[in-house]
């Protein structure tokens, strides 16, 4: 009946914020040509609505070994921006459930959240799809978090 | 070359945000279940970093018949939360892009943002897989950002 069909962890993650940049066009282009220029791959992007109305905060993540460059990027063009600050975080994981039409399933994300919560687990950045459910999280928390999903979801009884 | 197949445009979309939320386990399961409980379908759902380190703004999208309800619910887990504020709009439309293995492509995503801003069509809210990039739009801006992604993206070229 889940649309649930597995969990999967990237350990070799890091987040990157790019904070308070204006809101208006041309700012996330701006951003991830100049990534692109320097051929870092990016892995999530995410823009969620902010509180003030005229500006964004923009989160990406990269491969670990690509953070220090994607850093000196993110900076550079912040600082054209004047965007407030680039923070940058290589503790984490990236876990996700993958399934097929998880958009019908409106409970899936949730008891995802709730499994981790359920471990005190804190979810640093989401990312959703309809075959992918997306969270950040500590790193040293990445494995554990797979274990309690395959469990939740009933993955562990295949062998 | 490229790993975009299609354009996908869905205009039955409403956005919602949850704004300063703590940043904290159990907070994203309590938003999502209550919404669930109500039988609410989430599409997208996207956290990014926070310039506070304690806070965080949730946003997701549902289908606009739901709005109203979803406000509510919204509204209620909020106020619990002590969270700032919900905010809510339904003239929006949510245009992806939609392919394969587009994370290895550092320029994939730039171009869609860079094609969107040649046309100062603004970017609400951003969440990208390997097989989709979702962009949320003012809902006018949609028709217009399917014409000009499938012209930057040699999408028009077949019948
Ligand atoms: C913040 C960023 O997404 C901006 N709205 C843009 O369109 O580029
Ligand atoms: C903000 C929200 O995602 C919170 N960090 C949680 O884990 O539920």
């Amino acid at each position: 009946k889940e649309a649930v069909r597995g969990i999967a962890l990237d350990e070799n993650i890091a987040k990157i914020g790019v904070l308070k940049v204006p809101d208006k066009p041309g700012i996330a282009a701006k951003i991830f040509t100049a990534l692109a220029n320097e051929k870092i791959n990016v892995d999530m992007i995410v823009q969620s609505i902010h509180s003030s109305g005229s500006l964004a905060d923009m989160a990406f993540s990269v491969e670990r070994p690509d953070l220090k460059q994607a850093v000196e990027v993110a900076k550079k063009v912040a600082k054209e921006l004047k965007a407030e600050n680039v923070v940058a975080d290589d503790d984490v994981a990236k876990v996700s459930l993958v399934g097929i039409g998880m958009v019908s399933q409106p409970g899936t994300a949730a008891k995802m959240f709730e499994t981790l919560s359920n471990e005190k687990i804190n979810i640093q950045m989401i990312a959703t799809s309809e075959i992918k459910i997306s969270c950040v999280v500590k790193r040293e928390a990445g494995k554990k978090a797979v274990q309690i999903l395959h469990k939740a979801f009933g993955l562990d009884k295949v062998s």
